[in-house]
């Protein structure tokens, strides 16, 4: 459990004889390591220090618990408050349209995961399209088309046309004709500095009104994280994180700041470059990485 | 006056939090927040007078001493104009999923063109889906030639392929492509070294995402350890990157930085600029 791991990641605290000043300030540190690290920001990482310290100094703490189990629980809190307590569970409705639209920045695995998550859900019992709204990417069609050539997945592309608008349209419609409910939108990479491709995905999440857009983020990605989740969260309003390439040593602590400016919950990660190598996320395993 | 053991605390950590804001790895930053620690421990400053504009210019020099030297293109280009009427040079381009490498390989590949040197890409990512055609799409831009096989063909017979043509073609040079792979996968990490013992390349070049925070640390580090790396190049410097990362990558495997990428567009990469970088990792 969350509150398991997170007293074995803190094994120090556990081990010392008492919650002075001086150990407060060593558990302090230590998580601000780890967190740091793990790539959480800045920001973030002292505004969980301020409230651990605050907390711990001004709360009193509950009965039956020590002093630095008092600790520990504030720290559970801060973090539980960011990413939530429950694994993400599978919620999407399988009888009506769900419009799902992929966003993010350039490699961070937005055509893979749109695969992955487009086989997942068919494995699961729902009708998928994948309709390819990249008309940047060289070979991003193709891309697409051979990531799910054997799972029976129509993919609708471009053929010419070159507004992202009228290709998601006429693949929407298509889709609905067909019988299939759930369509997953894959887009070109963009940046918060690319004014034409942030204009671009505006204009597409307002003419298609998609049911949720879903942020791509690389887990590697550093200090940059919040304010290129904010700028595409003011494009587009996000509703969901997919957290890739959760099987490198990175520990995807910038997902958290993704988090904080968009309100959003992590629901699946990607581990790996196979179509199936997809989880729904779990805070348990996010927070044992985190922490080191 | 000397500074106070209070004073210097303060101030390596200022220069440590600003340098982790600016994506340098926290081992690096920390590091270097010794190092401007002993610097100023040792240093003396004159009574009643404002230490910062001084106390500004030793970090800047803690990050110079750290930085790679630039001009190494230059270099380069000398070593293909050397070898050139003997046998192809050839240049591998390893690096992390979705780092820039296929595109920056068509990148280098127009570079050489602007000075005069034709090249042949090996279509050595046999793997990814769409590798093959992306690859073929983007040298068709700039009338690069690709030799590709099938996908599942072996990367290193790829290369060979694209080495014997340029030997039998006269082309002075060769780029691999490579399939992105990750610092823990160990039998990708192997299938990079197997590649690297069969071709013999002149250079490796790791192509990484200037986005990244601290994993670039692992990932320079064991790439390195695998395969040797020669020189590095970051793209997405255009994404508003802070630079940090070619800091880290720098102070952990002391290799020089090539080229940054600063756009999705084949003209979009320029040489290094260590007073650039300097300037922006210090903001
Ligand atoms: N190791 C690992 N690699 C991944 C994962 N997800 C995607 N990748 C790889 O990351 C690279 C980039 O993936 P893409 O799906 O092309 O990324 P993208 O965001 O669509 O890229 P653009 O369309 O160019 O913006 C590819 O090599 C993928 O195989 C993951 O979970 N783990
Ligand atoms: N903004 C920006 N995008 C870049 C830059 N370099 C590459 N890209 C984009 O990043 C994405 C991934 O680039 P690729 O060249 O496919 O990366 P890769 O390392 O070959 O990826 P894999 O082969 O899948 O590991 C593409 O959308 C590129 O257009 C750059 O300097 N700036
Ligand atoms: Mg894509
Ligand atoms: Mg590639």
């Amino acid at each position: 459990s969350l509150s398991e791991l997170l007293r074995k990641a803190v094994s120090k605290l556990m081990s010392s004889t008492s919650v002075d000043e001086k150990t407060l300030n060593e558990f302090i540190r230590d998580i601000q390591r780890s967190l740091l690290i793990s790539d959480v920001s800045v920001e973030l990482v002292q505004k969980i220090s301020e409230n651990i310290r605050k907390r711990a100094v001004q709360e009193k703490i509950p009965t039956g618990l020590s002093k630095k189990e008092h600790l520990l629980k504030i720290l559970y809190d801060e973090l539980v408050k960011l990413i939530g307590e429950e694994p993400a569970r599978l919620d999407l409705p399988k009888d009506r349209r769900y419009v799902l639209m992929m966003v993010g920045i350039q490699g961070f695995g937005k055509t893979t995961s749109t695969a992955k998550l487009a086989y997942y859900l068919k494995k699961h019992g729902y009708k998928v399209g994948v309709i390819c709204a990249d008309t940047y990417r060289p070979a991003a069609s193709i891309q697409l088309e051979q990531l799910l050539k054997d799972t029976g997945i129509p993919v609708f592309k471009a053929d010419g046309i070159e507004d992202v608008v009228e290709i998601v349209k006429r693949g929407v419609e298509k889709f609905t004709s067909e019988g299939i409910k759930t369509i997953l939108i894959d887009t070109a990479g963009r940046h918060k500095s690319q004014e034409t491709l942030m204009e671009e995905m505006k204009k597409l999440q307002e003419a298609i009104k998609p049911d949720e857009v879903m942020l791509v983020i690389d887990a590697g990605i550093g200090q940059q994280a919040g304010a290129h989740a904010e700028a595409f969260h003011k494009a587009a309003p996000i509703g969901s994180i997919f957290l890739t390439k959760v099987d490198t040593s990175a520990k995807g602590g910038g997902a958290l700041s993704a988090i904080a400016v968009t309100r959003a919950r992590i629901k699946f990660i990607g581990t790996g470059e196979k179509i199936d190598e997809i989880e729904l996320f779990d805070p348990v395993g996010y927070v044992g990485r985190l922490l080191g | 006056t000397q500074l106070s053991e209070k004073e210097l605390e303060k101030l390596a950590e200022e220069f440590k939090l600003t340098l982790i804001t600016n994506d340098v790895a926290l081992e690096v930053a920390e590091k270097l927040g010794d190092i401007l620690k002993e610097k100023l421990a040792g240093m003396k400053f004159k009574r009643f007078t404002d230490p910062t504009q001084q106390i500004r210019e030793v970090m800047s020099n803690v990050i110079e001493e750290i930085l790679p030297e630039e001009n190494n293109l230059e270099k380069m280009f000398m070593e293909i104009e050397e070898k050139k009427s003997r046998e192809p040079y050839v240049v591998l381009f390893v690096g992390p999923n979705g780092g820039g490498k296929t595109t920056t390989v068509v990148k280098f590949a127009k570079l050489l063109k602007d000075r005069g040197y034709s090249s042949i890409i090996a279509a050595s990512d046999t793997f990814r889906a769409g590798a093959i055609e992306q690859l073929k799409k983007l040298a068709e831009q700039v009338n690069v030639r690709v030799v590709s096989q099938k996908y599942g063909a072996d990367p290193a017979a790829v290369a060979m392929d694209a080495v014997m043509s340029a030997k039998a073609n006269m082309i002075p040079v060769v780029l691999i492509d490579t399939a992105g792979r990750t610092e823990v996968d160990i039998n990708l990490l192997e299938e990079m070294k197997k590649i690297k013992k069969v071709v013999k390349p002149d250079k490796v070049i790791f192509v990484g995402d200037a986005l990244m925070g601290n994993v670039v640390v692992e990932q320079a580090r064991r790439f390195n350890e695998y395969v040797g790396l020669d020189y590095i190049i970051l793209s997405k410097f255009d994404a508003d990157a802070r630079g940090g990362a070619a800091l880290s990558i720098s102070y952990v495997i002391g290799k020089p930085l090539l080229l940054v990428g600063v756009g999705q567009r084949l003209e979009d990469i320029k040489p290094f600029n260590k007073k650039l970088f300097r300037e922006i990792l210090l903001k």
